[in-house]
């Protein structure tokens, strides 16, 4: 992970007493290239390093230039991708939570472990099958409700989303969660991003929250950028980070996003979901 | 996009940041760049290093029949539905095929499967979610005998796993039963937006399966795909089809010059 590679990097300024500009010039051109080999976004690494470049003052001594190294890059890291804070709610009923991303993330398998970790915490929670064009994508979520005990509803009308149904169910519904399962789309698919602006529009949900697959590679800060435009995302749910050792994606989506990493999904089991702490759970992606 | 002369210090750092963004490796961009240098800087130079690079057309090996092929990959990359476009491919042709729903883990994967390909005229032989995915393969070759194309659809599972690694061992195994020669192809399917991660998930299937070839998913997005020069110049692992979309239709074969044109932009 990233926190093992920077750690590697600092460890010979152990032996150093001062810190000079040199040093810290030095220093973040090896930086660059460890972030670039960590498969973070060319353009977040080009823009942390500027941020890095303006904190990194020039040390006597007084602290150990290693740990005053590693001490500024790991809080940039830490503040960049944020952490887990409970999810926003509906004060006049029930809460809206849509999950969105691209094709293959892992939104279907991540609704049923969200609504899983929401009841675990005593929530009534609806799992929604907003995803008009998977093949047997309603009945996946259908599946994974039952397994989790979790209710399901599927809004998939011929071939479309029926956002009244949504809005019916909403007005009625005594649950207090609705988790929204909805198509994987690219960023490049104009008319799929205008349906998620539309849906976002009508329905005014409490949380967007996108989830990103933590393997992806230099495309991360361009596919956030084009979801954040799209609609209002509120939060990032990172996905497979069992299968990654390097967590780029995750710094390059939060930091161009603006949003906090929320959650991490860890395996394909609906129990492998926890909350995002960067220094202790983000051992895996930060490792 | 270069134009004309010679490549400038800045234009070289560009060409540097544009493979890189490209999903070439860090190694592999500076490679590429010292080559175009000393070639002399021109966009015809790097168009055909690029080309130089790049894996070769290598053909499935489909020419035998009954032919029989695996798709391997991490999760969600696009496997079931690359199966499906290989089926339309196929009986498109005339061609017996038969699909092999082997995934017998995930929620709905023989209902995704079996609804993708229930137009094509195929044969579809699945499994009971939890069901050993083994018997399952060993079914459907048993019970096609004339048939001419099997398409073996696989659970997706992360690339450090050695329970995947077993697994992928006990279907060549089964399929070693009935033919020396199956399965002619396994391809291990890469999402082009995972960029260089694919690469190491190449390296890490390589050392459980045999591994004939790469399918690159998903390039109806923005990446470029430029870990392909890495796995083919350390794994000697060939590009043999990429598919750009959802419909049945999005797949072709590899093209070289497609894919450098895309990087050369
Ligand atoms: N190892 C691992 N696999 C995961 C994780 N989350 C999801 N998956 C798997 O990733 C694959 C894709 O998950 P889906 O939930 O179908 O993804 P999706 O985003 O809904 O896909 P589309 O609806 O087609 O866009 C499945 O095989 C899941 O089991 C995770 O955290 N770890
Ligand atoms: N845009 C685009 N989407 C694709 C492409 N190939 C597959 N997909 C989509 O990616 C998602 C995942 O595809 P699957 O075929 O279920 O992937 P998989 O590898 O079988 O997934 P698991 O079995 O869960 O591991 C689906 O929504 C597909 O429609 C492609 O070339 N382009
Ligand atoms: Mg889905
Ligand atoms: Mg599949």
């Amino acid at each position: 992970g990233i926190a093992r590679r920077v750690q590697g990097l600092v460890s010979s300024f152990r032996s150093k007493g001062v810190l000079t500009q040199e040093d810290i010039n030095k220093f973040l051109s090896d930086l660059r290239w460890l972030l670039i080999e960590a498969d973070v976004s060319l353009i977040v690494v080009n823009d942390l390093l500027e941020r890095l470049r303006e904190k990194l003052k020039p040390q006597t001594g007084v602290v150990s230039p290693a740990d005053y190294l590693l001490k500024v890059v790991f809080g940039e890291i830490a503040q960049i991708l944020g952490s887990y804070r409970p999810l926003a709610t509906n004060a006049r009923g029930l809460s809206i939570y849509m999950l969105v991303g691209l094709q293959g993330s892992g939104k279907t398998t991540t609704a049923a472990k969200l609504g899983f970790f929401l009841k675990r915490k005593g929530k009534s929670v609806v799992l929604g099958a907003a995803d008009p064009y998977r093949p047997a994508g309603a009945e996946q979520l259908k599946v994974l409700a039952a397994e989790s005990g979790l209710y399901f509803e599927s809004f998939v009308d011929q071939g479309s989303v029926n956002v009244n149904r949504i809005k019916e169910f909403a007005k009625k519904s005594l649950h207090d969660v609705l988790l929204l399962d909805t198509a994987g789309r690219l960023h490049v698919e104009a008319d799929m991003l205008k349906e998620l602006t539309q849906l976002s529009q009508l329905l005014s949900p409490q949380e967007v929250l996108l989830v990103v697959d933590a393997m992806l590679g230099q495309e991360a800060a361009d596919i956030a950028r084009a979801f954040k435009d799209t609609a209002p995302v509120t939060g990032i749910i990172l996905s497979k980070a069992d299968g990654d050792e390097r967590g780029g994606a995750a710094l390059s989506v939060a930091y161009v996003s603006g949003v906090p990493v929320l959650f991490m999904g860890t395996g394909e089991h609906v129990s492998d979901f926890e909350p995002f702490v960067p220094d202790e759970t983000a051992a895996m992606i930060l490792g | 996009k270069v134009t004309g002369k010679a490549l400038t210090p800045e234009q070289e750092e560009e060409l540097l940041s544009r493979l890189i963004s490209a999903d070439f490796s860090l190694s592999k961009a500076r490679m590429l760049v010292e080559k175009i240098r000393n070639e002399g800087n021109s966009p015809d130079v790097v168009r055909k290093t690029l080309l130089e690079e790049a894996p070769p057309v290598e053909p499935l090996r489909d020419d035998s029949k009954p032919f029989v092929a695996f798709l391997v990959g991490v999760n969600g990359v696009g496997k079931t539905t690359t199966i499906a476009k290989m089926a339309h491919l196929y009986s498109s042709r005339g061609l017996r095929v038969v699909v092999v729903g082997a995934d017998t883990f995930r929620a709905a994967a023989q209902d995704q499967l079996s609804l993708l390909v229930e137009e094509l005229p195929v044969v579809y032989v699945g499994g009971e979610r939890g069901s050993d995915s083994g018997a399952v393969l060993f079914r459907a070759l048993e019970e096609n005998k004339d048939a001419d194309v099997f398409l073996v659809d696989t659970a997706g599972r992360i690339h450090t796993s050695k329970a995947l690694m077993d697994e992928l061992g006990k279907l060549i195994r089964v399929s070693k039963k009935f033919s020396a020669e199956y399965p002619q192809e396994v391809l291990l399917v890469l999402d082009s937006t995972q960029g260089l991660q694919g690469y190491r998930q190449a390296l890490s299937f390589v050392k459980g399966a045999p591994i004939t070839g790469l399918v690159l998913t998903k390039t109806d997005s923005t990446a470029k795909g430029g870990m392909i020069f890495s796995i083919w110049d350390e794994l000697r692992i060939p590009l043999k089809l990429v598919c750009f979309g959802q419909k049945l239709t999005d797949i072709d074969y590899y093209s070289p010059e497609k894919v450098v044109d895309s990087i050369a932009g």
